[in-house]
């Protein structure tokens, strides 16, 4: 089985939920 | 003249003078008044009363005022300070502060554990020790991307982020450790830098301070 390397953390940080860059979209 | 007297007087429930939240945030003033235009923008999309609503921003956020998203409530709480489920002006300038690319990177640390731990509880990180609750975060995320990974799986990716994290390995993460898993893995606090507001008086330029540089 292969090393896992993912972090759970970072995973949800980096989610679409949690970018706000929409805000600003006209 | 009469049109910008009216434009001046009529301010929302809960406006804050620009200069007031400039101080407290990074924004400057002309910032802040661009913000407020987004903010009437943002405000008045579902319920034209001068307050972001939840279905509000999740409209912003995501085009579609129903859809429901575990991150998109965690954005509001971390939005509304007052906790009376609407996102007053003050609120919005003073938490998109710590988006700011020149606020702290002290504070976007703060802030991201505080969106991803389960109970906003401000400055502490002790839910963060939870790992059934993440380890429903990083499911509930995957099924929303579509993404297939069985439950051992996701429970090893979860064991494995904790045991990296709890450097004193006494089944908590404290603040101190949360700042150095951080600065091991950088990518946590991408999203805390927002770029579009170093360019938010050209995105949205301010009747108000136009007509004032015009005073």
């Amino acid at each position: 089985m292969a090393p896992v390397t993912m972090n759970a953390f970072e995973l949800i940080s980096t989610s679409q939920g949690l970018n706000l860059s929409s805000l600003f979209e006209k | 003249m009469g049109c910008y007297h009216s434009k001046r007087t009529k301010k929302t429930p809960g406006y804050e003078e620009p200069t007031v939240l400039a101080a407290e945030t990074p924004f400057t003033v002309s910032e802040v008044e661009a913000l407020y235009e987004l903010f009437k923008k943002l405000s008045s999309s579902v319920i034209d009363d001068g307050l972001i609503h939840k279905e509000e921003l999740q409209l912003a956020l995501f085009r579609n005022k129903n859809k429901r998203n575990l991150f998109a409530d965690r954005i509001f709480d971390l939005f509304d300070v007052k906790r009376n489920g609407v996102i007053e002006f003050g609120e919005f300038v003073r938490s998109l502060g710590v988006f700011h690319p020149y606020a702290p990177v002290e504070d976007k640390i703060h802030c991201t554990a505080n969106l991803l731990s389960d109970y906003m509880i401000y400055g502490k990180l002790v839910s963060l020790n939870e790992k059934r609750r993440l380890k429903e975060m990083v499911m509930a995320l995957l099924h929303e991307s579509d993404l297939l990974l069985s439950d051992d799986f996701v429970e090893t990716i979860v064991d494995k982020t904790f045991r990296d994290a709890d450097l004193k390995g006494d089944g908590k993460i404290d603040p101190d450790e949360w700042k150095e898993f951080v600065s091991k893995n950088p990518s946590l606090i991408k999203n805390m830098t927002l770029p579009h507001l170093k360019d938010i008086t050209l995105a949205f330029p301010s009747f108000v301070s136009k007509t004032e540089v015009e005073d």
